[in-house]
């Protein structure tokens, strides 16, 4: 398959909604100063596939959605929001709850012509929600619907943060064991 | 468990000797000489998920075979060999590498960036996030990130290289 | 105990902000605008030694002060400023800094080594290992190294600069 | 104070003796491709000022000496060095080790015309040697005439290794606090 653009509301450094296409390039560079919003960048696409916010550089999902400014005060009313919601996420749709943030990828798979949106959004109640073509799904199968396509979350081994480089190379043995247990 | 533990562990040992080679040898010699060499062992083969998978990787000219010996430079390029001979078992459809060549001199970004644009084109996609013209210029497409500042917000800009030789 | 380490503390609070400024400041406007903002503070004004200190700091044009949402190059550019400013209190007579500049792009580059070059003459000296250019190219000397093939052995050169303009 | 030059023998990827100077520059690089020596040659300077071999990527002194090859015979036969032995040695000089490897470094005190010479040694019994002009000293005398230059082993406050700088900013705020005390 390939990833064929991206679609960001309110996600991280970026303000409302930014959207880009791939093209048909194989072989993509993002480019830009320090600061500018590179790394925010992978963030969001390994945030849509599921990846959880510790690996995101933030302790909780609210940290991920824009903010204009920090100031103290908003420090200190931020519930530290339970993690554990990324993962146990029920269909039953409550509609109360709006959408402060979210990205969608436009990938589309070998067999077929139109892209398959994947979706994942960030509630005001701090829960995360994963959407496929518009309709909500649990985490269990948007991520077998991902190992479908070879894209392997757990063993993240299509994804190099910054930074991470050289500790590939100098993980431990059990480490090494690990990750070859992910992937067969 | 067994059975699918060793299919993966063999595959990555028959890879990583021949990815590692195709990254650190000198484009310009043609000669089978060039390049280091990479190993995979397991610690221990009968129940080999309970125990650890050992790495060694020797750049060119060298003569260590320990991950401890090797310099910043050289230990990041058997990190991207091994990276890519582990993910070559269930190819991934695309990569997303950020500031992989920050330790690299120019002649080894080099190396890597065409290892990129060769298997882009073959296996997966690339996305890659770089500071050096010598890696990004020979990219397909690039996206420009910056910041808008009367916004307070990151925007970004796409430019297709591909029109330009 | 506690006199010593206050004294320390405070010159290294009333030098930070000084010194983050002018790493950030955009050395084509003269403005005193430029440039972004630092801090220390103590945990503990009773006991300073038993509680932590606090490192806040703001690129310019920014508005955030926690260090977890500065990026790779904002958060090495902080990190300097600190080291300079600890380092004032008891100033070494040199510094041995090794590729600090990975993570920057040219114009943090072109700040960190004009910074470099100028208290290179006031203060200390400084030997820094590099690959870019916009860094090395500043400086007085160059000491070159090299991998002697046939003895299998690192050897060095070195290059007198200020001859040259 | 200022560093005039370094002398090196044996010392990790530097066969024999490798000598130069720094002449008048205030601001010296060192540049040359991945693998070339510059690292270990902040390794040679850091190890004759007294730092640790462990902050040098090496597990013991052996590991800092030259070596042609590395076969694996030679991996079991080495003892692991007792890295105390780096701290405490005592003066009497029994004469009967060869020197392995050395570094020293010329360095001229701001009172003085002709430089200093600090020398640290190593021995075939996996020793270590302190020398200030020639004369063997113990390693608490050899720190303290550095500290009177304000040069701070422990506190190591001007010295970055390759990948640590971004790590002084995200150091904890007792880190911190513990790095301050070093230096008052
Ligand atoms: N939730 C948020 N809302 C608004 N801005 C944010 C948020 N989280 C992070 N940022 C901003 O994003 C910026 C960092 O962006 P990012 O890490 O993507 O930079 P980068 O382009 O990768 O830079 P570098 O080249 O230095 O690695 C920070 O300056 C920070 O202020
Ligand atoms: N005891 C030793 N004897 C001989 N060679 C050694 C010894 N210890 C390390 N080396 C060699 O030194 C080399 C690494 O040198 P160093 O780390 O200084 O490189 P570098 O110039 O800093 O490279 P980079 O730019 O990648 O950081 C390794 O290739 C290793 O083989
Ligand atoms: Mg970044
Ligand atoms: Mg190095």
């Amino acid at each position: 398959g390939r990833l064929n653009g991206l679609e960001l509301y309110n996600f991280k450094s970026y303000k409302g909604t930014v959207k880009f296409g791939l093209g048909t390039s194989d072989f993509t560079s993002i480019i830009g100063p320090n600061g500018s919003g590179k790394s925010n960048m992978m963030d969001a696409i390994s945030f849509v596939l599921g990846v959880r916010s510790s690996h995101l550089r933030s302790n909780a999902l609210k940290d991920l959605i824009y903010r204009d400014r920090i100031s103290s005060l908003d420090k200190e009313n931020q519930i530290p929001e339970n993690e554990q919601k990324e993962v146990d996420n029920n269909i039953e749709n409550d509609n109360s709850e709006t959408i402060k943030a979210y990205v969608k990828a436009f990938y589309t798979k070998n067999s077929e012509n139109t892209p398959t949106v994947f979706e994942r959004d960030i509630r005001s109640n701090g829960d995360s929600v994963y959407k496929i073509d518009g309709k909500q799904v649990n985490f269990k199968n948007y991520s077998k619907v991902l190992e479908n396509e070879n894209i392997l979350i757990k063993a993240r081994n299509f994804l190099v943060f910054q930074g991470d480089v050289e500790n590939i190379a100098s993980q431990s043995s059990q480490q090494l064991t690990r990750l070859l247990e992910e992937i067969s | 468990r067994r059975e699918l533990f060793i299919k993966a562990f063999e595959h990555a040992q028959e890879h990583i000797d021949v990815i590692y080679k195709e990254l650190t040898k000198d484009p310009h010699y043609n000669v089978a000489l060039g390049g280091g060499s990479a190993s995979l062992t397991l610690e221990d083969e009968d129940e080999p998920y309970l125990a650890g998978i050992r790495y060694h990787a020797t750049p060119p000219l060298k003569r260590f075979k320990e991950m401890q010996y090797l310099s910043g430079g050289e230990k990041t390029v058997a990190a991207l060999a091994l990276l890519f001979a582990i993910n070559s078992y269930q190819q991934s459809p695309f990569f997303i590498l950020d500031e992989i060549d920050a330790a690299l001199d120019i002649s080894n970004v080099e190396k890597i960036a065409r290892y990129i644009k060769k298997y882009s084109k073959i296996n997966s996609q690339f996305i890659v996030i770089s500071l050096k013209n010598t890696m990004f210029e020979k990219s397909d497409a690039l996206i420009g990130v910056f910041r808008q500042q009367n916004l307070n917000s990151s925007r970004v800009l796409t430019l297709d290289l591909s029109g330009y030789s």
